[in-house]
């Protein structure tokens, strides 16, 4: 890491939005800015308290072309930003010809650059390591954000290491000291999924680990039960991706696909692969819109879709990728009820399907439902989340 | 579109405190001597992490092409700027 030699002699520092970019929601880039200073508050004892009015130590402003300080921008692309180290007021400025966005792999990250920007701003110069936030050039869209070593390193040896405990503050989700990185802010810890345990949908990451979706939300599951700081918001956890998702599966190539309604995303891990949603239709030939639900089945490795009555067999590399002699009742399933809100092939080998507060375990090789004490169907809050 | 010409390159070399601020007018640019226009590639590609070759070369043009912070890199040209 690099510093420019200048540095704040306060830890309590006030900001303020001056003028605020033209596309996006005042509240939103509130928020994002929040988030960007807490960034450098996580690790050290610096403060960031927003104000709307009168003299402050960090003066924030979305501007186009030349605005004020001799340095113009330069239009979309290119230079995206800039900012004033302390010595010179720790001011930034943001090229408001570019495309900023919240949460999208499209345009240009408002959240990392602002954090980039304020490592300025707090007296940091360029790092020559490409991996950290320091680093001059921008390197696209990152869903989950971890402040590098280096920038750690650059930032406390200016501030300090962090002594007090974080405190809650209504300006910028402050996260644990005890984590090393900086995540998106989690949904308060809440028992709704054992009051009522019917879910949308629930997969297999292509590293193993399940998740269950239900509305806006998203638990991560362990062995038995749900991990702890769970639930999460769907929209934090997989950015640009809607709630109320209807079907998903983790395909062989390692990518996780999401039906909702006459739509489809496509993600690689947390990030959304491409121009996303894109039509049913056009992407997944022959499988009806309002799915029920999907997955991947152990026994050949095709995508089977549900829906109502009928299940479909997709095998993407065959043309026409759905045969003709499908759809096919889901009593061909020995014991799977129609209807169905889920389907998942765990990493036990066996598959599971799910409908309102009941699970089925299904045994592959005997092509039913699996017998065993206690019977199938079971409560999928005792089984799944853990609930008492 | 990526840097493609020296002259776009000096431009950029000198915006980012890697040539004198004369360079980004490109009636300057031949003024240049050799050792200067080299040097400030070289450092401009170790400071990138690239190969120090002090050649234009695809590698280094690309990675001028790309969008970055306005400040500049090197430490001691980038704190020019004044607030008020």
């Amino acid at each position: 890491y690099a510093l420019q030699g200048s540095r704040w002699r306060v830890k309590n520092l006030t900001y303020k939005v001056s003028k605020y970019p033209k596309r996006l929601k005042r509240v939103d880039v509130d928020a994002e800015i929040g988030r960007a200073f807490a960034v450098w508050s996580e690790d050290t004892d610096l403060t960031f308290t927003k104000k709307t009015t009168g003299p402050v130590h960090i003066e924030i402003k979305f501007v186009e072309s030349e605005h004020g300080d001799g340095d113009a921008f330069d239009g979309q692309g290119g230079t995206l930003a800039h900012a004033f180290f302390p010595v010179f007021g720790g001011d930034a400025h943001f090229d408001d010809a570019e495309l900023w966005t919240i949460g999208s792999p499209r345009g240009t990250n408002l959240f990392q650059v602002a954090a980039h920007e304020f490592g300025h701003s707090l007296g940091l110069s360029h790092s020559d390591q490409s991996s950290a936030l320091m680093a001059p050039f921008y390197r696209g869209f990152e869903p989950v954000f971890r402040l590098d070593d280096d920038d750690k390193a650059a930032i406390q040896s200016l501030y300090g290491k962090k002594t007090s405990q974080p405190k809650p503050s209504n300006a910028y989700p402050v996260t644990s000291t005890l984590r090393p990185s900086y995540t998106p802010p989690k949904v308060p810890l809440d028992d709704s999924i054992c009051k009522d345990s019917k879910i949308d949908t629930l997969f297999n990451s292509a590293q193993g680990e399940t998740y269950a979706f239900k509305g806006d939300k998203f638990y991560k599951l362990t062995t038995d039960s749900v991990e702890e700081g769970y639930p999460q918001l769907i929209s934090k956890g997989w950015p640009g991706l809607p709630g109320n998702i209807d079907a998903a599966f983790t395909y062989k190539n390692g990518k996780t696909y999401f039906f909702k309604g006459t739509q489809y995303w496509r993600f690689q891990g947390r990030q959304m692969d491409g121009v996303y949603p894109k039509e049913i239709s056009e992407g997944f030939t022959g499988i009806p819109d309002h799915l029920d639900a999907a997955m991947v089945w152990g026994g050949n490795g095709k995508i089977y879709f549900f829906k109502g009555s009928k299940f479909w067999r997709f095998d993407p590399a065959k043309r026409p990728p759905v045969k003709a002699s499908y759809p096919k009742p889901i009593s061909n399933w020995e014991g799977v009820p129609n209807n169905l809100d889920a389907a998942l092939k765990y990493t036990n080998g066996y598959t599971y399907f799910f409908k309102g507060d009941k699970y089925y375990r299904f045994h592959d090789a005997r092509f039913a439902v699996d017998t065993a004490t206690p019977a199938f169907p079971r409560p999928t809050a005792h089984w799944w989340f853990g609930c008492k | 579109a990526p840097v493609s010409t020296t002259t776009q390159a000096e431009m950029y070399l000198s915006q980012f405190g890697y040539l004198p601020a004369s360079a980004r007018n490109p009636a300057n640019s031949g003024l240049q001597d050799k050792s200067t226009w080299l040097n400030a590639i070289q450092e401009f590609q170790n400071f990138a992490g690239l190969n120090i070759t002090g050649e234009l070369d695809d590698e280094t043009l690309k990675l001028m092409s790309l969008p970055r912070c306005g400040v500049r890199d090197r430490v001691g040209t980038g704190d020019s700027r004044s607030k008020r």
